[in-house]
């Protein structure tokens, strides 16, 4: 494993513990997007089929599980979570977040490594990560006003995705067997999606001001 | 036959 790829996996699981503490720090989920934390949970619930069938190491077993087991805890607290829930910011989060799933499931039955059931499901997950981001960004514009734990839990994933872009750049050139274009060109799409967002936090952070975003 | 590589990303 390279540096990039591990300071990726590392800035994930930071985004996912700084999203957690902003909830259980502030019982409140505004700003958050359910829809995309569903999205989310449904991404690692379909691409770690695999835990049942391939062994790879105790790092990427561990990392797996606790990645389903924190996105389900998310969902968990936004929809049960008394006063979590009342927080939520329910009519800012109107996206058609069911349009991505299925667009990206017909994506993935006609653009697979194989046509299998992992295989199909792996494709699944890998095209709806790359979108799932929408429907927070879309609530985000919407409210304006983003919160500097929000903020920087969208900065960790953005960081996550680029440094994913360095590990398969790294991979490509030291790598004989390495390939994995419909992983390269996804991620590509959801490093883009976050470029926007970026501009904005960096504008903000660079005049020390709360981050806001145009209307 | 060359052999797959394994997704070993998460």
């Amino acid at each position: 494993m390279n540096i990039f790829r591990f300071a990726g996996d590392m800035t994930h699981l930071i985004s996912i513990l700084v999203l957690l503490l902003k909830i259980y720090a502030t019982k409140s989920c505004s700003g958050i997007s359910l829809k995309t934390q569903e999205l989310y949970a449904l991404v690692f619930l379909t691409r770690y089929l695999d835990l049942f069938t391939d062994f790879i190491s105790v790092y990427n077993t561990v990392m797996k599980l606790v990645f389903i087991a924190s996105s389900l805890a998310i969902v968990w607290c936004m929809r049960m979570h008394g006063l979590v829930k009342r927080s939520y910011d329910k009519e800012l989060d109107t996206f058609r977040h069911y349009l991505l799933v299925a667009g990206c499931f017909a994506l993935a039955v006609l653009v697979n490594e194989k046509f299998t059931f992992q295989e199909i499901f792996w494709a699944f997950s890998i095209y709806l990560e790359a979108v799932a981001i929408l429907p927070q960004l879309v609530l985000l514009q919407r409210s304006g006003n983003v919160d500097n734990l929000t903020g920087q839990y969208i900065f960790f994933l953005g960081a996550y995705r680029a440094l994913y872009l360095l590990n398969w750049i790294y991979r490509y050139f030291t790598e004989v067997r390495f390939s994995r274009w419909i992983a390269c060109v996804s991620g590509i799409v959801q490093t883009g999606l976050y470029a926007d967002f970026f501009y904005y936090y960096f504008l903000s952070w660079k005049n020390n001001a709360k981050l806001q975003l145009p209307a | 036959h060359e052999q797959e590589p394994t997704k070993d990303e998460l």
